[in-house]
């Protein structure tokens, strides 16, 4: 028996949201520990994983391990019948076929419940290992989502360059050059509005805006979004998730031919 | 010009 109430229900509404674009299926992997989700997208450029404890729910049961394939497209717009109050279960028995969305009012005087079918996915899992990232930066996640869609109307890549004096973001096209500079917040009222950057050695790595824009979708999440570059290796672009887990995506750089 | 590399060619499968 797989049970996993949660409260705040617009938190599992958004982490559908941010990968709904990216991913049209993936399995949730259930432990007793929590809920993790790691899926590539079609042309393996990117890598998604999710993160969910079992403490962040108000309640969660898990008898056996079961890893539950699913069709995020039809997740998502299940999700989309939950109001942004309501408290959602999900449910399924043990090496059921389908699995139970309920969705319940604060007031407990509405109860949906939406079953779905569960696919059988044979997915490769990578490994990633524990890195010590040249630089770390960290920034409104508003602010990302805003630097990514304006320079993305110049280029199909955006470079990002990481000093001690700062971050740079810069694209280049047929109509011409954008640069943006942030550079490290002196200091500001709030701890969300700030930029941080933890620096080992100077980074530049070019990507692909599509991906990077449709990593901001996931911006709902949270207030802060951390970058973490080294050179040569994929970029790391996490969001929280309140404070029961996160969303991190893992893009290729493009390298030299 | 640069090429887009693959996740695969950073991380091994499990």
């Amino acid at each position: 028996m797989f049970e996993a109430r949660l409260v705040q229900g617009n938190l599992l509404k958004k982490v559908l949201e941010s990968l709904k674009d990216l991913l049209t299926e993936a399995s949730w992997d259930c432990a007793d520990t929590g809920i993790q989700l790691q899926a590539m997208d079609n042309s393996h450029v990117s890598l998604v994983s999710v993160q969910l404890r079992a403490d962040g729910f108000d309640k969660f049961r898990c008898d056996r391990q079961l890893s539950m394939g699913m069709n995020l497209t039809s997740m998502s717009k299940i999700l989309r019948c939950a109001a942004n109050d309501d408290i959602i279960t999900i449910k399924a028995q043990d090496q059921a076929d389908n699995v139970t969305f309920v969705f319940e009012s604060p007031n407990q005087e509405k109860v949906a419940d939406y079953e779905m079918k569960l696919m059988n996915l044979d997915q490769e899992h990578l490994g990633i290992p524990e890195t010590d990232y040249a630089a770390v930066i960290k920034l409104p996640a508003a602010e990302f989502q805003r630097i990514i869609k304006d320079l993305s109307q110049f280029g199909e890549s955006v470079v990002i360059s990481c000093t001690k004096e700062g971050v740079k973001f810069s694209a280049a096209g047929d109509i011409g050059v954008g640069n943006i500079k942030l550079a490290q917040t002196a200091s500001v009222d709030k701890e969300e509005e700030a930029v941080t950057i933890e620096m080992q050695e100077p980074v530049t790595l070019t990507f692909a805006c599509r991906y990077l824009n449709m990593f901001t979708k996931a911006t709902c999440l949270a207030p802060q979004v951390t970058l973490s570059m080294s050179p040569e290796v994929p970029l790391v672009v996490e969001y929280k998730i309140g404070d029961m887990g996160h969303v991190r995506y893992y893009l290729a750089p493009k390298i030299e031919d | 010009s640069k090429k887009q590399t693959s996740m695969t060619h950073f991380f091994a499968g499990t």
